[in-house]
């Protein structure tokens, strides 16, 4: 079974 | 104050088109250079990273940086009222509380003056730094959003695998599955036509295909579409703008 990964976790918030 | 022209209206409503579905509020951030726009969707997949560049207006002049909170939906309501080949013209005070949409058709004996309400939103802005990727795909978009179409039917997910020699797109469903494979070639007289793959390292990342659905509203935008993957990273698909880009990350699926 495949989770779907969130964007927010991928880059940092500025 | 913001006073940008377009010669023609067709390039707003197509921004509009192609990132209405995934956000609906969302701040138009304008500057000297342009105008630039980060938002992530509601589920928080999807994050959208436009710029319209000084250059893709007729006449353009900002002399401090604005923001225009837009709700897309009210703002598609409106700019899907000027034909395609009408002007353009948006207006903006410092600190505005609406934004003046004009559309002028180019015999100048129609003008119709719309304003719309701006809104105040909080917005993360996110830090992109420059991401390395291991494979780059180039293609038609229109062959990559019937691609995106085609195979959405059968599976809610969405597998790329890029091997050197070709892309494979492929879709594993409840009652059958799909694949598609795209080879590298060089059309010289459609140098559009053309699919460039270029990979360091071999990729197979999986996606939902509502997202992927989602991104190829953009379409419309650019003859083509590049597509960047890294390894357990998001996905970077981008349509170019005569002056400057609308881009899409997505981030993958992963094995739990």
């Amino acid at each position: 079974n495949l989770k779907q990964s969130n964007i927010t976790n991928f880059f940092a918030k500025s | 104050m913001l006073e940008g022209k377009f010669e023609e209206s067709s390039l707003m409503k197509k921004v509009v088109d192609a990132i209405k579905d995934s956000v609906k509020l969302c701040n138009f951030n304008c500057t000297e250079h342009g105008v630039t726009v980060q938002a992530v969707d509601d589920s928080r997949v999807l994050l959208i990273s436009l710029l319209i560049g000084e250059a893709s207006f007729e006449e353009y002049r900002c002399d401090r940086n604005i923001t225009l909170g837009i709700d897309l939906e009210s703002f598609n309501k409106i700019i899907k009222n000027g034909n395609s080949s009408d002007f353009l013209t948006l207006i903006a005070e410092d600190s505005p509380d609406n934004v003046l949409i004009i559309f002028e058709d180019k015999k100048k004996d129609r003008v119709s003056e719309y304003s719309l309400k701006l809104m105040d939103l909080d917005s993360d802005f996110l830090q992109i730094d420059d991401m390395e990727f291991d494979a780059t795909i180039t293609m038609p978009s229109s062959e990559f959003a019937k691609i995106t179409r085609d195979l959405k039917t059968l599976s809610e997910s969405l597998q790329i695998i890029v091997t050197k020699e070709n892309v494979k797109f492929s879709s594993d469903g409840d009652f059958g599955t799909g694949n598609v494979v795209l080879k590298g070639f060089v059309d010289m007289d459609k140098p559009d036509e053309s699919i460039k793959i270029d990979m360091a390292r071999p990729i197979n990342l999986t996606f939902g295909a509502k997202y992927i659905a989602d991104i190829v509203k953009g379409t419309s935008l650019s003859e083509s579409v590049t597509i960047k993957l890294a390894d357990k990273s998001p996905a970077l698909f981008e349509y170019k703008l005569p002056s400057g880009f609308l881009r899409f990350y997505l981030a993958p699926k992963f094995d739990e």
